[in-house]
């Protein structure tokens, strides 16, 4: 364990509670992307399966549990409890685009071919596109909340982090996962374009609003 | 190398 998987894990962990307390206290999902937080919880839930099988650590058991229980609030929070207030009309990423090449690449090209692995290796795929819906969704209605770019900067950074946490591995211990160092890199570059705009707009005070 | 098993990241 290192200080930028520690940051890595506390910043998605804040990314996600901003999320959460954003749609709380507004009583309004308005703005989020349902599909977006519907492939999170389905990245939790393939990734996880091995709390049945394997004990890590009780930092490692404690945050998954953390991180599926929040990431199956939001969803419900979105189409059950807030439903009057999502915005279905502009969330209409079609989500086989997604599904589809990545449930194809996990069962090409993974570590082993066991159904654990397979949706390990989906789960990390999957995460790696994740966001899309929701980035889709800020480019059709063109406008972002700032709390919502608040929550979209702390989960690119925990991506960001966790990059330096795999230089970091490879120079200490000699370690480096290939398939979720090439997905975690496809899926920083994914922010990159929102980096510049929280950083030119949001951080100077301005609204997110594309042209 | 890494244990195929334990992924030990989130």
């Amino acid at each position: 364990m290192n200080i930028f998987r520690i940051l890595g894990d506390v910043s998605h962990l804040l990314a996600i509670i901003i999320l959460l307390v954003k749609i709380h206290r507004s009583k309004s999902c308005a703005g989020i992307s349902g599909k977006s937080q519907i492939l999170f919880a389905l990245v939790f839930t393939t990734r996880y399966l091995d709390l049945f099988t394997t004990f890590i650590s009780l930092y490692n058991t404690v945050m998954k549990v953390i991180f599926l229980i929040c990431a199956y609030i939001t969803v419900y929070m979105i189409y059950v409890k807030f439903r009057k207030t999502f915005d279905s009309e502009n969330d209409s990423f079609r989500l086989e685009f997604l599904l589809v090449p990545v449930t194809g690449l996990s069962f090409l090209e993974n570590h082993s071919f066991t159904p654990l692995e397979i949706l390990w290796t989906f789960s990390i795929y999957l995460e790696s596109v994740a966001i899309l819906p929701q980035l889709f969704m800020i480019s059709k209605t063109g406008e972002a909340e700032t709390i919502t770019t608040h929550y979209l900067f702390f989960l690119g950074l925990y991506r960001a982090l966790y990059i330096a946490n795999w230089v970091w591995r490879y120079h200490t211990e000699k370690f480096y996962d290939q398939i979720a160092v090439v997905s975690g890199v496809v899926q920083t570059i994914f922010y990159c374009d929102f980096f510049y705009l929280y950083v030119t707009k949001v951080l100077k005070g301005k609204k997110l609003s594309l042209p | 190398s890494m244990d195929l098993a334990k992924h030990d990241e989130l």
